[in-house]
């Protein structure tokens, strides 16, 4: 029975391709996951990738890797990178270039943004089901929180509370002040 | 690696009843908790923390590498756990014209919102934002176990919570580390990085240009939120009475108003 289970298993998922994005806007970019849903091998690993592309000054909002480390590989281009620790301190803000490895850790914080006009990279994770947790935009866990929680916990109003979870419409990524198209 | 580390941690000789040894006075409670580099926790990978509330206190929201496990020991309040991606279900639809007198009630969603009161377990996920309201007359007093050699946790077996919101010090940290480091996290602000590296939460990190594009607000905001003079800790006084968040009335309030509406509007239609 060899023949019909370990000969057979699926070794190989393309998140290159544009036309498989999970997540996609045609002015900011796109990002595909492979993981044990569609690699079912990857279970028993614990591993999976994600592949992005940040295209004209994009950005994507500060998230967290809620349930692994992510090791960063760029492909091309180059991302202006912050990543933050639970004190509060950046313990990277720099430049990714092409052919560098930036490694973050589980929880730690980050903001990406393209520093070219097409920014590439892929990440390898250390959970079959890597999740991130977004911190602004659509479906952040800022959102999640009531205004009135929020505006206790900034000292601040609540309409600036209620602009902070609501401004930013995008999920994942987003346009920066720098690209063509901001401001519209 | 970390199993045979646990394992060496594990040859005691002597198990004490301990007694917690950092405390952290906040504006509205405090928060204790027991050295986790002592030999029987790090034996068993865990930490143990003890929070009191005071009533209109805010627990700022904040997440751990680790999972929790909370037990409700005195009082009673709201909180929530919110998921990145989840919807918020709880919505204020009503317009502010329909209000009336008295507090405009503000519109807002956000996602569930759950009571709890003594006797209640709580478990909260790794990497999951927490946070907690005392809107009763007594004290909130909770313990909780944080499970740092828990699978979910791929960091060190130190117990890390990352806040949200405030410019919390750290339970688990003598206060004398925390000094040092508030130090040089400021001497390093000085140098003129762009961040605000003498606050805690995980926003001051970050430079407030890219975080105002990220939110979409303008910069003045972010730095707000950045604010490394507040000196409140993690648990706050809700300004301006009771916190206003949507949520369903307790049993114990349904019943109470059931009984007290027909007697306050008649029982016309």
């Amino acid at each position: 029975g060899i023949e019909e289970t370990l000969c057979s298993w699926r070794l190989k998922e393309n998140i290159g391709d544009p036309s498989r994005a999970d997540i996609y806007s045609p002015e900011t970019g796109r990002i595909s996951t492979v993981n044990s849903f569609n690699l079912p091998i990857l279970r028993q690993y614990q591993l999976s990738a994600e592949y992005g592309v940040l295209k004209n000054n994009a950005l994507m909002v500060p998230y967290y890797n809620l349930n692994a480390h992510s090791i960063v590989y760029a492909i091309r281009g180059r991302a202006r990178i912050q990543i933050v620790d639970n004190y509060g301190q950046t313990v990277f803000d720099g430049e990714l270039q092409q052919g560098q490895v930036l490694t973050v850790p589980q929880n730690f914080a980050i903001v990406k943004r393209a520093e070219s006009e097409r920014f590439e990279w892929v990440s390898f994770k250390t959970n079959d089901n890597a999740m991130i947790s977004t911190l602004a935009g659509k479906t952040s866990a800022i959102r999640g929180i009531p205004a009135d929680v929020l505006a206790n916990a900034f000292q601040i109003s609540r309409e600036e509370a209620s602009r902070l979870k609501f401004n930013r419409k995008e999920s994942t990524v987003a346009q920066g002040s720098g690209s063509p198209g901001a401001g519209r | 690696q970390q199993w045979q580390q646990t394992q060496n941690q594990c040859q005691l000789d002597r198990i004490q009843a301990l007694e917690p040894n950092n405390r952290v006075e906040c504006e509205a409670g405090r928060i204790e908790s027991w050295d986790p580099s002592h030999d029987q926790f790090q034996c068993a990978g865990v930490a143990v923390v003890r929070r009191k509330i005071e009533p209109n206190g805010l627990l700022l929201p904040h997440f751990s590498n680790s999972p929790q496990l909370i037990y409700i020991i005195k009082g009673r309040g709201i909180n929530g756990a919110v998921i990145s991606g989840c919807p918020e279900t709880f919505q204020d639809s009503r317009g502010s014209s329909q209000q009336g007198q008295g507090r405009r009630r503000f519109q807002d969603q956000h996602q569930k919102i759950h009571h709890f009161r003594e006797g209640d377990v709580l478990f909260i996920p790794a990497g999951i934002p927490y946070w907690a309201y005392n809107n009763g007359n007594e004290e909130v007093v909770s313990v909780s176990l944080i499970d740092v050699s828990n699978n979910a946790n791929q960091l060190d077996l130190r117990p890390r919570k990352f806040h949200l919101a405030g410019n919390p010090e750290h339970d688990f940290e003598p206060q004398e580390e925390q000094r040092r480091r508030g130090e040089q996290g400021h001497s390093r602000g000085q140098q003129g990085s762009g961040q605000r590296s003498s606050c805690n939460n995980v926003f001051c990190g970050f430079d407030s240009r890219i975080l105002a594009e990220a939110f979409n607000v303008d910069q003045k905001l972010i730095e707000r939120i950045q604010n490394d003079n507040d000196d409140r800790g993690q648990i706050v006084k809700v300004k301006g009475g009771e916190l206003q968040v949507v949520r369903p009335p307790s049993l114990q309030d349904e019943r109470y108003e059931q009984e007290e509406s027909p007697r306050r509007y008649g029982r016309g239609n």
